[in-house]
């Protein structure tokens, strides 16, 4: 899992972490 | 210090992207900057090698901020959806190390949008200069406006014509010092010389740019 060039793997990071942001944002609310 | 200023330069150009994005009037989906860069294998090590425009940094805005609320994942089969899940499960544990619980599960569960493949694809590709529409367009050093489906999809460029698969409408590539700046929308945005002049003032780094 190390061979990912530096900026894509930061560049994947960002956006996995931005995708789990949005998906807790956008769950409905259950109490 | 290399390291450092690695560091530095991949959080200015997210900045950057970021301030490209969310500073526009139109809505885009993201912004990618294709970065201007020499493989010396391929060039046969005799000289500064082939230029390429390969991956530097993306900001992925997506969708669903502007008020969208269903999300688009037409051209997918349930077959296609599982093998996104899949891959963005495996992405989740590279990432994490293997370390994945809660919410990683969960990211790895939801359906993966078109435009949201579409830029994770983007991730492992490059372009020879003078190839595909970022190296058009860096290459001729012009703007290439794509604007409605149609526009997309009779383009002639393979990049064009699957982003108007995955539901894109608008895909530009401005050139710059560097590289390239790509931006793409399921809106349909008209060319605008305001969109030019910001890229110009924050990606040309060799005239003090930003």
């Amino acid at each position: 899992g190390g061979d990912l060039p530096i900026p894509r793997r930061r560049s994947l990071q960002r956006f996995l972490e931005k995708r789990k942001e949005r998906l807790v944002r956008n769950m409905p609310y259950s109490p | 210090p290399a390291a450092a200023q690695s560091r530095l330069n991949e959080d200015t150009l997210q900045q950057r992207l970021q301030a490209l994005i969310e500073g526009a009037r139109e809505t885009w989906t993201y912004a990618i900057y294709w970065q201007l860069s020499y493989d010396s294998i391929a060039g046969g090590g005799d000289g500064e090698g082939t230029a390429f425009l390969g991956w530097g940094d993306g900001y992925y805005k997506g969708e669903e901020d502007k008020g969208k609320s269903k999300k688009r994942c037409s051209s997918v089969n349930a077959v296609e959806q599982e093998h996104r899940k899949r891959v963005i499960r495996e992405l989740n544990a590279l990432i994490s190390g293997g370390a994945v619980a809660g919410a990683a599960d969960d990211a790895g569960d939801e359906e993966v949008t078109d435009t949201e493949w579409f830029f994770l694809v983007s991730m492992t590709q490059s372009f020879l200069n003078g190839t595909g529409l970022p190296g058009q367009a860096f290459l001729h050093c012009r703007t290439i406006w794509l604007s409605g489906s149609g526009a997309l999809a009779g383009s002639g460029c393979e990049r064009a014509q699957q982003g108007q698969i995955y539901g894109l409408r608008t895909l530009v590539c401005i050139p710059s010092d560097n590289g390239v700046v790509e931006l793409g929308s399921t809106d349909v945005i008209q060319q605008s010389s305001d969109l030019m002049e910001k890229v110009n003032t924050l990606f040309n780094f060799n005239n003090g740019g930003g």
